[in-house]
């Protein structure tokens, strides 16, 4: 464990906390992609298979369980309690365009052609573009909440951190794993032009609009 | 180059 990794952890779950602040605060699920959500629900569904198998710490196996109740968590607060705010008219990118290319690179580029790893693979391969609908639905509505803004860049900023927890692993451990680097890029390049918007905008004191 | 045997990033 190194200090990226952990306030990347940080900052992951300050991101789950306040998403369902927001919407149990507003009552609301405005602006909060439902698609994304249940993406990120299967993304810890199939990584964390080996839960119960595969013991590493009580640290671990606490987040891993947090993780993936407060994200079927926020699966029930949008699609069963708040389900009337839910915004489909705006939340319309079509899954099916990433997660079927997604499962068809984790059959071809994975470490081992065993289940758990592929659905390792195909977690990994998910999370990079799970931030999709939710960057297109605030690219449709123009704006986004200042606590949705939050959310977005604290979840961005996790991935980030561990960019820098995979150097830090490489030269002080020797620990280097391709799959989880190149996903972990993307999935961070994908922010970016969230991150200029929210840094030039949401720090002083805007609201985060998109040039229209 | 060891490090995905075992997954113990979450």
């Amino acid at each position: 464990m190194n200090v990226f990794r952990l306030t990347g952890d940080i900052a992951h779950l300050l991101a789950i906390i306040l998403l369902l602040m927001k919407i149990w605060k507003t009552r609301s699920c405005a602006g909060v992609s439902g698609k994304s959500q249940m993406m990120f629900a299967l993304v810890f569904t199939t990584r964390y298979l080996d839960l119960i198998t595969n013991f590493i710490s009580l640290y671990n196996t606490t987040m891993k369980m947090i993780f993936i109740a407060s994200s079927y968590g926020t699966l029930y607060l949008m699609f069963l309690k708040f389900r009337a705010t839910y915004d489909s008219n705006h939340d319309t990118f079509r899954m099916e365009f990433l997660v079927v290319p997604v499962a068809g690179l984790s059959f071809l580029v994975n470490h081992d052609f065993s289940p758990l790893e592929i659905l390792w693979t195909f977690s990994i391969y998910l999370e990079s573009v799970a931030i999709l609908p939710q960057l297109f639905m605030i690219s449709k509505t123009g704006e986004a909440e200042t606590i949705t803004s939050h959310y977005l860049f604290a979840l961005g900023s996790y991935r980030a951190l561990y960019i820098l927890n995979w150097v830090y692993r490489f030269y002080f451990e020797g620990f280097f794993d391709l799959i989880a680097v190149v996903a972990g890029c993307v999935q961070t390049v994908l922010y970016c032009d969230f991150f200029y918007l929210y840094i030039t905008k949401v720090w002083k004191g805007k609201k985060l609009t998109l040039p229209a | 180059c060891k490090g995905h045997e075992t997954h113990d990033e979450l």
